[in-house]
């Protein structure tokens, strides 16, 4: 038994490369 | 070792709740802290099952933020897991397998139905409620080939000072030992002769594929590895047979052909024949068989150029002016054979290098792989320390 087909949210997700990029500002500002 | 199960497996529903501000305590548990002995007795993958029902509960309470910030938190984790441990290939194995199976997890129960044509009713059930989570599927896709590629790396690295000296150097035939050509010494570029005999190149793949087993690693991407890891093997193989007189000789090439042969038989019995590992070794194949045929009339110049191939012209003919007589009864090849075989394979279209290119990689494909597992009856061992985490 399928489940009934409802529309799912899109989550917007960074490339990795931009997480990385994240990333490393995230630990140059912290101590 | 196993957490009490207060209720029947029927009960849950697959899903890990945890507190936002315990989310760094679990990446730090599950990923940074893992090592893969900590889970050795658990099914394989288990990080990756917990990450994805904990990914579940969220989706199920409609968190986008909690999605997003546990996702993240899971790659960028991973790399620097991976980062720190950039030589190791148990660490490295265990983080393709976890990452591709959580990579597998997110279609399997994404609700595309093009993905859920193999699971179970239950686990049509568990599909995520919410989010469609593609594009993260599409991070854990970039992230599993970097990881793939850290793994080859790593392999290669190992395998590759063994490689010389197990395939061109080593005496695995008794018989062959000490018939080498005139004028030549046993040269060996190994400093311990013991690890780096074929035996010794036979038993590291063997812990390589032990080791991408035990962490549940795809069987299809096991056997990219292998094909990727034997083509090496043929690559710096055949590069040296070509440069080395020494080892341009019948007797080599008997024990050449000895030593694929045990390859092949190491490839049968871990059921990776399959896996086209073994075509990768052809131009050495060929090469051994160069080694062994007749070189003197017209006719033994014709089987030379059908039977090599997969060789270049200027490949067989470097070999056949390498190739050295082991003693007094047997002729050097004649200037004028080798003029005759470069008549014969003139019309070839041969790249123009000699040698063959060491560092080219086949690409690699992670083809889906869905879980026959159902979520809700996945325990958590106690030692983990994830008491924190309540099954829903």
């Amino acid at each position: 038994r399928l489940p009934p087909p409802r529309p799912r949210v899109l989550l917007k997700a960074p490339t990795l490369a931009e997480m990385e990029e994240m990333n490393i500002s995230e630990e140059e500002e912290s101590p | 070792r196993q957490v009490t199960v207060q209720r029947k497996d029927k009960d849950f529903e697959g899903m890990l709740e945890y507190c936002k501000e315990d989310e760094a305590l679990l990446v730090k548990i599950l990923i940074t802290d893992m090592k893969p002995q900590m889970v050795s007795a658990t099914v394989p993958c288990l990080p990756a099952y917990i990450l994805f029902m904990c990914i579940r509960h969220a989706d199920y309470m409609n968190d986008d933020q909690k999605v997003h910030s546990l996702l993240t938190s899971t790659i960028n984790a991973i790399k620097k897991v991976l980062k720190k441990h950039n030589d190791d290939f148990e660490t490295t194995s265990f983080w393709l397998a976890n990452t591709s199976r959580l990579l597998h997890c997110l279609k399997q129960y994404s609700g595309d139905e093009a993905f859920m044509t193999q699971n179970s009713s239950k686990q049509n059930e568990h599909c995520l409620k919410n989010f469609d989570l593609a594009e993260y599927r599409q991070v854990l896709s970039d992230l599993s080939i970097q990881i793939y590629q850290q793994l080859i790396k790593v392999a290669e690295g190992m395998m590759h000072p063994m490689i010389v000296s197990a395939m061109l150097e080593s005496e695995s035939i008794p018989s062959l030992a000490g018939v080498k050509p005139m004028g030549y010494r046993h040269r060996s570029s190994s400093m311990d002769g013991d690890s780096y005999s074929l035996e010794g190149l036979i038993r590291q793949l063997g812990i390589f594929q032990g080791t991408m087993c035990d962490h549940g690693l795809d069987p299809e991407i096991i056997r990219q590895v292998f094909k990727q890891l034997f083509y090496m093997i043929n690559a710096v193989t055949l590069n040296n047979l070509l440069l080395r007189k020494d080892v341009c000789s019948w007797s080599t090439g008997m024990q050449l052909r000895y030593n694929i042969s045990q390859l092949e038989e190491w490839l049968r019995s871990k059921n990776l024949h399959q896996s086209g590992a073994v075509a990768t070794m052809e131009p050495l194949i060929q090469a051994t068989q160069l080694l062994q045929v007749k070189k003197k009339t017209h006719s033994d110049a014709e089987a030379i150029c059908s039977l090599c191939s997969v060789l270049t012209a200027q490949q067989v003919v470097k070999i056949l002016n390498l190739y050295t007589p082991l003693n007094e009864f047997e002729e050097r090849v004649t200037v004028s054979f080798i003029r005759d075989i470069q008549g014969l394979l003139r019309d070839r279209n041969d790249p123009p290098q000699l040698l063959v290119d060491t560092k080219h990689a086949f690409p690699v494909l992670f083809p889906y792989t869905p879980s026959a597992l159902s979520l809700e009856t996945l325990h958590i061992p106690a030692n983990l320390g994830l008491d924190f985490l309540t099954r829903v």
